[in-house]
Formats: C-alpha cells, structure tokens, sequence
C-alpha cells in the first residue's frame, strides 16, 4: 500500500 | 483601506474557479506588494498558493496589510455574476467586515456592487523553502489537463517519471493499465512544447484527484511547469502573463 503525508511534514510552519 | 481594479475582470474569475474546488475558505492577504493567498486542502495533502502583483492591476492601494477571510463558494457566486468583459474592482475597508465587488460593463453602461461578508478564518502558515529541484518539465497545459483527465478513467494515482529523453505519466486500475509519454520537444518554432531540465531522473506518484483539481487553472496559462525532487511534494505552476502565478503542492504517495 501507499500513504500519504501531510504537507506540514514537509514544510515548516510559520 | 484596500482597492484594486483590474480591468481583465475575467482573469479574477478565473483564478477563483482554479482554486476554489480545492479549499472552501481562505483568507487573502493584501498587502503593498499585491493580493495573494496560501491555503492547504481539508485532507492537508495539497496546498495552492496565488499571487496578483500590484502592478498587474490598472489601480491598487493597501494603506496598510490585511487579511479578508472569504468563502470561496460564494464569493465565486458573485463573481459569476460579473461578465466576462467587465472591470472588476475591489474595495474593503482596514476594520470593515465585508468586501465589495464593483462590476463596470465595458461600455459603463451598467455598474453593479455585490458585497460579501468576510469570515475568521484560522489557518496556517507554510514557510515553503527555495529548492533546486531534479526535474523541471514545462508542457501545454491543455496537454497535461487532457492526461490528467484521460488517466483518472483508468486508474486512481499516477506515477510520473521524468528522464532525458520525457516525461511518462503511468497509472494502473482495476480494467488495465496506461503510459502516456510526452517526448522533450526539439522543434524551435514551436511555442508551446515540452521542455525539460534535468538534473537527476525522477519518479513520483501522486493521486489523480488533487491533479485533476490543479488543471482548473489551465484557462489562466498555455504552459504549466511541474517540478519534482525525489521523496518531495511536485510543485505546478501556471504563470498569469504580467500578474503572477497560481501553484499548488501535492505531497507524493510513498511505500508503506
């Protein structure tokens, strides 16, 4: 199977 | 106090129907530099960042900066009312709780107001960092809405692996399977054509879905640029002539 991350594992949150 | 006119009232409709199937509300930051927005979708998988400089709009004033939190459905309902010759100005008050429409027909022969009620809108904040990315593939973005479109028939995600030699867009469903490769492009009089810049050979997989949502924005381009890294989100991004750009992000599906 695949998953999916969320975005705000990739970039920082300001 | 907030003011911008744009006498390609059209390209504001536009922009708004390329975002709103993605996000429900958002808040648009005005600001000296321009009109913009960041939203991420509910599932926070995907996120469409829009920029309309200042000096794109014929006027633009922003004393001082603002966020006007909208409804993107409805402020789509009063956009639809505006045609598609007409100017559109927008005007909102620094304290004010509403937004104004101001649809001028070309021939000012009719004038109409629509105001909408702006919203609290809680929402984050990327910081979204300047990358060299592997792959760059720009293309007709009518030729990436069709395979985008054409691929969501077969199957639910698409693999795109970007070589030398093309980009290949792959996916897998339950009927069989599909590959559709675009090869780079080397006629020079051609305008629009695929061009790619590599630095290293990269595959991705993504969901067709938030694709397929992403190509509402093609009216706004001829050309969409995809840009892909191993293991990172692709960026698309259509340029708006002399404006800016609608771009959105997709996380890619990885192995469990």
């Amino acid at each position: 199977g695949s998953a999916q991350k969320s975005l705000t594992s990739f970039f920082f949150t300001k | 106090m907030f003011e911008a006119r744009l006498v390609q009232g059209s390209l504001l409709k536009k922009v708004l129907e390329s975002i709103k199937d993605l996000v429900t509300d958002a808040n648009f930051d005005c600001s000296q530099n321009g009109f913009a927005l960041q939203a991420m979708d509910s599932s926070h998988v995907s996120l469409v960042a829009l920029l309309l400089r200042n000096d794109g709009f014929e006027h633009y004033r922003c004393d001082r900066p603002m966020t006007m939190g909208m409804n993107l459905t409805n402020m789509s309902k009063m956009l639809k009312c505006a045609g598609n010759d007409d100017i559109i100005t927008m005007k909102a008050d620094d304290a004010g709780d509403v937004v104004t429409f101001m649809f001028e027909s070309p021939e000012q022969d009719k004038i109409s107001d629509f105001e909408l009620k702006l919203m609290d809108i809680d929402s984050e904040h990327l910081g979204i960092p300047d990358t060299e990315y592997a792959a760059t593939v720009k293309m007709p973005s009518a030729e990436f809405q069709r395979i985008c479109r054409d691929l969501s028939s077969i199957g639910d995600t698409v693999t795109i692996s970007v070589s030398k030699d093309g980009v290949k867009f792959s996916t897998t469903g339950d009927i069989g399977q599909a590959n559709i490769t675009c090869r780079q492009n080397t006629s020079v009089d051609k305008e629009e054509q695929t061009v790619i810049e590599l630095q290293e050979p990269v595959t991705l997989t993504f969901a067709l879905r938030y694709l397929n949502s992403f190509t509402k924005a093609t009216p706004l381009a001829p050309t969409v640029q995809l840009q892909m890294s191993k293991e990172l989100p692709v960026v698309v991004q259509y340029l708006i002539a002399d404006m800016g750009y609608v771009r959105y992000y997709l996380a890619p599906k990885i192995e469990d």
